[in-house]
């Protein structure tokens, strides 16, 4: 089972279209294993990123020397997914 | 397991066993206005089960609505659940849904993609595609919003296998698609077709893949203002509307602009709550508001399909 303990979701604000193509750029670094889960279009969509515990610190680099907006929408994904699983062991109870 | 359609505990997430005896349940229950129709099955080979409610007559006009394309997004099964209980509870009840039957049947399709949703339970709770294999890639699944065959391969769509957006190698790769497809065509008389997602609280008709407004935009657009402002008058939820293009971005080979393109005038498709707090994460107290509100709003769209007949 995947399990996605460390895993945040950002929530990242672009301010113009060049920061657009950056983010762009991000979605195409297949190494950092992101997870889109609104991909990037216009300066006033923002987008939200699964990004794996390993891939933290260079995303964060990434966007804060490209001067892009973000913040930490989920802190632990595993935390929501345990509690989502817990909820439904306790419903069925 | 529940023993009726009113013990069912509709403010939970459910396994595909449970959501599946639940359909059981329910046209043990109804007969008279549900059945139940296995419209192909996945590649994994689960049933592909389809509801239909309908008061009799053949052929009538119809009206689809499927939820979990995308099996992450667990909350548009849930509300899949909860609608299909709204629809019994308020036959008979209910003046405007009542005229709808009278009128109409409605299939509804809750588990759009069983294998997608097995695996989210089972092995990987992000899990957003089918689990169809890859020739020459050791990355699974396709896509199923970017299979359809409405500007296939497009932009907007990747043709790289273990992208997110694989369009897959041709339009109806997907078996869970092609037996959509079969069923539409088959029907022949399906007048207004919804596409039920999550999230980011947004109502959409097509286009996705061409900038070329639909020639019915007007309508459409009038429609999905009237729909929104009866969803928001519940809770306060706010959406935006547009067509996919001008909306959010281009996407290629996408469930409603094929479906649009058959001749379905009233395609909508919705991503429902949230706005980004909790993402595919909607906690499950969250399940009946959501439903509740969008069952406002698709009730404006099903009033607005039989009332204007084409």
């Amino acid at each position: 089972t995947e399990v996605f303990v460390g895993h945040q979701v950002l929530r990242i604000s672009m301010a113009n279209e060049a920061q657009v193509e950056k983010m762009r750029e991000l979605e195409t670094m297949d190494h950092l294993q992101l997870d889109f889960w609104a991909s990037p279009s216009h300066p006033e969509r923002p987008v939200d990123v699964r990004v794996p515990f390993t891939s933290l610190q260079a995303v964060k680099v990434f966007l804060e020397q490209n001067n892009i907006q973000y913040f930490i929408l989920i802190k632990d994904l595993q935390r929501l997914v345990d509690d989502e699983k817990a909820q439904m062991v306790r419903q069925r109870s | 397991r529940a023993l009726s359609v009113e013990t069912f505990n509709y403010a939970t997430y459910h396994t595909l066993n449970e959501i599946y005896d639940f359909m059981d349940l329910l046209v043990a229950e109804r007969p008279n206005l549900v059945s139940k129709i296995e419209i192909g099955y996945s590649t994994e080979g689960l049933p592909l089960n389809v509801l239909k409610f309908s008061t009799g007559g053949p052929n009538r006009p119809a009206i689809w609505i499927d939820t979990g394309i995308h099996s992450r997004e667990w909350v548009t099964q849930a509300t899949g659940v909860w609608f299909a209980k709204k629809i019994i509870s308020d036959y008979g009840k209910d003046e405007s849904l009542t005229a709808i039957l009278d009128k109409m049947d409605i299939f509804l399709e809750i588990i759009t993609n069983p294998d997608g949703f097995v695996f989210t339970h089972t092995q990987n709770r992000m899990w957003r595609k089918t689990r169809s294999i890859n020739a020459g890639s050791s990355c699974r699944g396709v896509d199923p919003n970017r299979n359809w065959d409405a500007g296939f391969g497009g932009l907007g769509s990747s043709r790289n296998p273990c992208s997110e957006t694989y369009h897959g190698p041709h339009a109806n790769s997907e078996p869970e698609v092609k037996a959509i497809v079969d069923f539409v065509k088959q029907h022949g008389n399906i007048k207004a077709f919804i596409s039920i997602h999550s999230y980011s609280q947004l109502l959409l008709y097509p286009y996705g893949y061409t900038k070329t407004p639909v020639p019915d935009q007007k309508e459409l657009d009038s429609i999905a203002t009237a729909a929104v402002t009866a969803l928001s008058s519940l809770y306060g939820t706010s959406y935006r509307y547009g067509s996919i293009i001008t909306t959010i971005y281009q996407a290629s080979g996408g469930t409603i602009d094929w479906t649009y393109n058959q001749g379905i005038k009233y395609s909508f498709t919705f991503e429902l709550r949230d706005a980004g707090r909790y993402g595919f994460m909607l906690p499950a107290n969250q399940i009946i508001p959501t439903a509740q509100e969008t069952w406002k709003a698709l009730m404006v769209i099903m009033e607005h399909a039989r009332d204007h007949p084409y």
